[in-house]
């Protein structure tokens, strides 16, 4: 059985939000250690992965190895009907097809519950070889955002150049073109709190071409963290990360394109 | 223009 309560409701939704056009249907695998997932888009170009730690929920019971089937345009829509500080108790009892989601409002006179029907999936996992990239960028995810979503007016794919001096986004399309640099900068704001700041970590400058439709497909999750961690390696997938508060992340994986 | 690789060619199956 899994028995899981998430504080805030919002913070499932925006997961769902920003996997949900990618991926149509995936297990979530629940153990001891939370709940997990992983699936490529159709055409094999992207893989999208969370991670929820145990320690997020309170309380947080599995006591064996789940595979739940969700259908993600479902669970989107069921999820629509929580509010955003409403708590989530997800619930699993063992050899149903039923998970059930209560939604409790804050002032407790509102408790909705609503339960999805379980899909069975077969799911391939892919092994990820844990390598150190050449290059780690960490910037404001809503100014990854802005980029992406300026860049695709101009063409259908980004070539990032990470340098020790930042970042430059450029694209090239039939019309023309355009680049958007953004260097490495530490900066404080009126406040005097830390303002999003770009950091650039590298071993080799790295150049990756990639498809800005993905890359816009994975900025739904902006609004989950503050910044954005790139890990880029020469020739090899891009990967994304946004961190889900302090108990977990999504990951993007994205298939570089190459030339001949 | 330049082809979009495939994530199988990176990563393995489990």
């Amino acid at each position: 059985m899994l028995e899981a309560r998430l504080p805030a409701a919002s913070i499932l939704k925006k997961i769902v939000e920003s996997i949900k056009d990618l991926v149509s249907q995936a297990n979530f695998d629940c153990s001891e250690s939370g709940i997990s997932f992983q699936a490529m888009d159709e055409s094999n170009i992207a893989l999208s992965s969370f991670l929820l730690r145990a320690d997020g929920f309170d309380p947080y019971r599995c006591d064996r190895k789940l595979s739940l089937g969700i259908r993600f345009a479902t669970l989107s829509k069921i999820l629509k009907c929580a509010g955003n500080d409403d708590v989530v108790v997800i619930r699993y009892a063992d050899d149903t097809d039923i998970l059930s989601l209560v939604f409790e409002a804050p002032d407790n006179n509102r408790i909705s519950e609503f339960d999805i029907k379980l899909l069975d999936i077969s799911s391939e996992y892919l092994s990820i070889p844990e390598q150190e990239p050449e290059c780690k960028v960490k910037m404001s995810s809503a100014e990854f955002s802005r980029i992406c979503r300026d860049l695709i007016t101009i063409g259908s794919s980004v070539v990032i150049d990470a340098t020790k001096s930042g970042v430059k986004f450029s694209s090239t399309g039939d019309d023309g073109s355009g680049s958007i640099l953004i260097k490495q900068s530490a900066s404080v704001d009126g406040d005097g709190k830390a303002a999003p700041q770009t950091t650039v970590e590298m071993s080799e400058p790295v150049s990756l071409e990639l498809s800005l439709k993905y890359l816009n497909n994975f900025t739904k999750a902006a609004p989950l963290s503050e910044y954005v961690v790139m890990n880029m390696t020469n020739d090899s997938p891009l990967m994304l990360q946004f961190d889900v508060s302090d108990i977990g992340y999504i990951r993007y994986f994205l298939a570089p394109q190459i030339k001949d | 223009k330049p082809n979009q690789s495939s994530l199988m060619s990176f990563f393995g199956k489990k």
